[in-house]
């Protein structure tokens, strides 16, 4: 039986400001070593997610803002939510990690197809 | 028992020149909406590893040419490896995705976390 959102997730989550500039999002990704970056208004709720995939194709499009680049409609998970759940999602959408929220939709951590995969890893 | 890489690695890999430029490469990887895209040298082989996230890191670093942000020691994967490998591989270096190789160094596949964390889902 697989574990929970809970059990696998980062805790240490870094986040950037939706005002924030993409050149600010990239450095912040690169000091953290991470691909996704939950973007929160200003009353620290999450706002829309902003990954490398994202720059990437910032650069491509030439685009200067980050509310134009990041994704506003998140797919999130909850700390309770079976792996399985997260996985569907994961598949679904083509995407690599989910922001956990609460119910205030804070950011309390990330869970990842990296952390994911290492579970496999763990069980053998 | 796990399977071996040959069995949930993508086949279809997109890849670009190394004497591309960075915007050729972000290209790519919007159009692809893959976030690894391995570096051939002229002669088809294996050079290099270029991710979105080294394209964010551009970004920040205001670096412009391809060959200064691609990584040279790419970590690469075999046909008949067992996944619990490249799983420590990932860990301990922290990535995503390894390149499938031959002997002559072309790249056949692409083996990713989200591949891997697929597996669980399924096992279920
Ligand atoms: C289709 S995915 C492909 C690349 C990679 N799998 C990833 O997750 O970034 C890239 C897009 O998914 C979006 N994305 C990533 N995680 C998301 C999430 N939890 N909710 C909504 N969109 C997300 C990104 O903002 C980006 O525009
Ligand atoms: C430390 S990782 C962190 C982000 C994410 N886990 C990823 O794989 O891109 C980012 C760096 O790892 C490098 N990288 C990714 N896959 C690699 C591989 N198979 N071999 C060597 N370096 C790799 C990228 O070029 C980038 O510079």
């Amino acid at each position: 039986e697989l574990p929970l959102v809970k059990d696998v997730m980062i805790r240490e989550v870094k986040t950037v400001d939706d005002r924030a500039s993409i050149a600010e999002a990239a450095k912040l990704m690169m000091e953290s070593q991470s691909t996704h970056i939950p973007v929160l208004s200003g009353d620290g709720k999450l706002a829309g997610m902003v990954t490398a995939w994202d720059i990437s194709t910032a650069v491509a499009k030439r685009h200067e803002e980050l509310s134009e680049i990041m994704t506003k409609k998140v797919i999130t998970a909850g700390l309770e939510e079976p792996l399985e759940l997260v996985i569907r999602k994961m598949e679904r959408s083509n995407i690599s990690a989910l922001p956990v929220i609460d119910d205030e939709r804070r950011v309390i951590g990330m869970v990842s197809s990296d952390e994911i995969s290492k579970l496999i890893g763990k069980r053998k």
